[in-house]
């Protein structure tokens, strides 16, 4: 409990940051493998022209996503938890500090792969965006329900896989409604480009910027 | 730290009481969805006849996991943790007390979806089996190696999937290997039977019953 105070102090301090800054910055969650840096790919190579983006990359140990990251031209650091499970609100500031994002620009950060912990961390950010895949089962939303409380967005991934797996569309969208009615729902396929259009426009609005 | 060594001197209680009755405990951890539970009602559906079973299920809420297990007609308790990402030997030690498994059988522990959090936490098992589904990438080895290096098996499962994702099947089983080169490796499929034979054998052999 004193470590979730210390948090949320910190995390209270970057909300102020940013929103000097005018930066929106989102927190992205999900599994490990869902798609989260796919996802950031793409977003980053079709909205170059549109919007300065940066990225803060989690992850227990390797560069691996910060180079891909980096590999769209975007500018990124990787924050390395060793046998941590999420990010937490100084690592994020550390990273704000050494990233130093320009104003009216969007920051993206990527949490470690776990649907458990980053829930109850905050970072600072506008909101957390979860990502479900297709593959991990339709009744993810109800058996991790503290992820789907805290998110604002669910992002559904490899909608293109839908024909080889088990997967209830409909289902998975009222469970999560269930938990969090507010909760707003894309239906995507990071690799094929399915859905994206929906999701550019959701973010250049909510950063007011005419697509 | 304090809590990891109250967590370990249970740990440690468990792993004698199973000893005495000639117990073999595994420790099912992997990401949510990867296919922990479907391998289970696998298990414990074709080796019925073979070995007498009992299932202790963690999860952070719902019964959906234990109602799958109780609907091969195997003894379940299940475990819910709340805002909790991995099951402790106190939550074993309890769930083993109302399952009071036999001597000479096999007791199989699945643990909260998260493939960071329980690496740290022994619940006296004498094994951790790590599963790992095609869909989440060949890089997870590498980005999550606590849980690899504490893990004897890994089992790769949703190989029917292999035509439709990119998995460098090689490299993941090298990738495990350069972090823990004792690793023991399986590839199935839990949906369609691939491979399950091997575990089989493997799982049979272990608890010292001819197949
Ligand atoms: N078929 C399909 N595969 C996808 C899609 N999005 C991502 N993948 C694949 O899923 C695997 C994992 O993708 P990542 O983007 O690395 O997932 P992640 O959530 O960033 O993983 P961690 O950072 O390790 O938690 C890779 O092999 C991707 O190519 C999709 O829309 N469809
Ligand atoms: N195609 C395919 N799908 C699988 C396979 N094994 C499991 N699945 C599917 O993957 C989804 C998740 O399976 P579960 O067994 O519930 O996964 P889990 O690891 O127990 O999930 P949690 O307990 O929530 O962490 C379900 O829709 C399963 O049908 C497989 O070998 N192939
Ligand atoms: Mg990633
Ligand atoms: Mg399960
Ligand atoms: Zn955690
Ligand atoms: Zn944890």
């Amino acid at each position: 409990a004193a470590i979730l105070g210390k948090n949320d102090k910190l995390a209270a301090e970057n909300r102020g940051w940013l929103k000097a800054k005018n930066i929106l910055a989102l927190n992205l969650v999900s599994s490990p493998g869902s798609g989260k840096t796919t996802l950031l790919e793409r977003t980053l190579t079709d909205l170059k022209d549109k919007i300065p983006m940066a990225v803060i990359e989690g992850d227990q140990e390797t560069l691996n996503d910060a180079e891909r990251i980096r590999a769209t031209g975007t500018a990124c650091v990787q924050v390395n938890t060793g046998t941590g499970c999420h990010l937490e609100a100084d690592m994020v500031q550390k990273g704000m500090e050494q990233l130093d994002p320009q104003e009216n620009s969007l920051l993206l950060i990527e949490n470690v792969g776990n649907l458990v912990c980053p829930a109850l961390f905050d970072l600072g950010e506008r909101a957390k965006v979860a990502i479900l895949s297709v593959t991990e089962g339709a009744d993810k939303p109800a058996k991790y329900p503290h992820m789907i409380a805290a998110s604002d967005i669910l992002v559904i991934n490899k909608i293109d896989l839908l024909p080889y797996v088990t997967f209830d569309v409909d289902a998975a969208i009222q469970a999560a409604r269930d938990i969090n009615p507010a909760i707003k729902v894309f239906q995507v396929s990071a690799t094929n480009g399915e859905g994206l259009d929906v999701w550019y426009d959701w973010l250049l609005a909510e950063i007011g910027v005419s697509g």
